[in-house]
């Protein structure tokens, strides 16, 4: 009697359900008409089965984004769980489009539906990317933004994921702060 | 409670087996 091995033929459940959304730049529609859910998965096969299926961030035009969120979580301020937090704020230069801007992508989606940042995890809300002419942005997002060890951890963690330069330092800025900056820049709660 | 967490070395391992 021959008993199959579960290992072959279940697949990998997932920590959270995730959802990926995709914003599209069309100036005739409204912000969140141009919010778009594209797919939820809460496995590793699933998760891999849809990120091989979309274009990669390099590829998409200016003005567009994409967002993983934990299901539940709407990717913008206003939502229950964003309004409190803030984001790591990741920005790249144009040459970091060709060399950097996908691979770090898909090493901050592993992180986020891997579950990387040990306790921290439960801060993570979501993470987005940005593409702009200026330059692309990527950005984690967690849900308080006075809960300072984790989102230390999550800072540290991710910097290391990505290989980036110790001296190359990354920003946290509150949602709050950027929802309401004057000038162009918003200041930074936290470094590192 | 438990959390389930996986390496990028198996998510990657998981992306390339049928």
């Amino acid at each position: 009697q021959v008993v199959a091995n579960p290992e072959q033929y279940i697949k990998h459940p997932l920590q959270n359900r995730w959802a990926l959304w995709y914003f599209k730049n069309d100036k005739t529609k409204s912000w969140t008409e141009n919010l778009r859910l594209i797919s939820k998965f809460d496995t590793v096969e699933d998760f891999w089965a849809l990120y091989n299926h979309i274009q990669q961030p390099s590829k998409l035009n200016y003005g567009c984004d994409y967002c993983l969120f934990k299901d539940g979580i709407k990717p913008m301020w206003e939502d229950e769980r964003n309004k409190l937090g803030g984001r790591w704020l990741i920005t790249l230069n144009r040459q970091q489009r060709h060399n950097d801007l996908d691979r770090y992508w898909m090493e901050t989606l592993l992180c986020l539906v891997g579950e990387s940042f040990d306790e921290a995890s439960e801060d993570v809300c979501g993470a987005v990317v940005n593409v702009r002419p200026k330059g692309d942005k990527l950005a984690i997002w967690t849900s308080n933004c006075q809960n300072r060890d984790a989102i230390m951890t999550i800072g540290q963690l991710y910097k290391e994921r990505l290989s980036l330069p110790m001296k190359a330092l990354i920003g946290y800025q509150s949602h709050d702060d950027t929802s309401s900056k004057s000038g162009s820049t918003t200041k930074n709660m936290y470094s590192v | 409670g438990t959390r389930i967490i996986y390496d990028r070395k198996f998510l990657l391992d998981c992306r390339n087996s049928p």
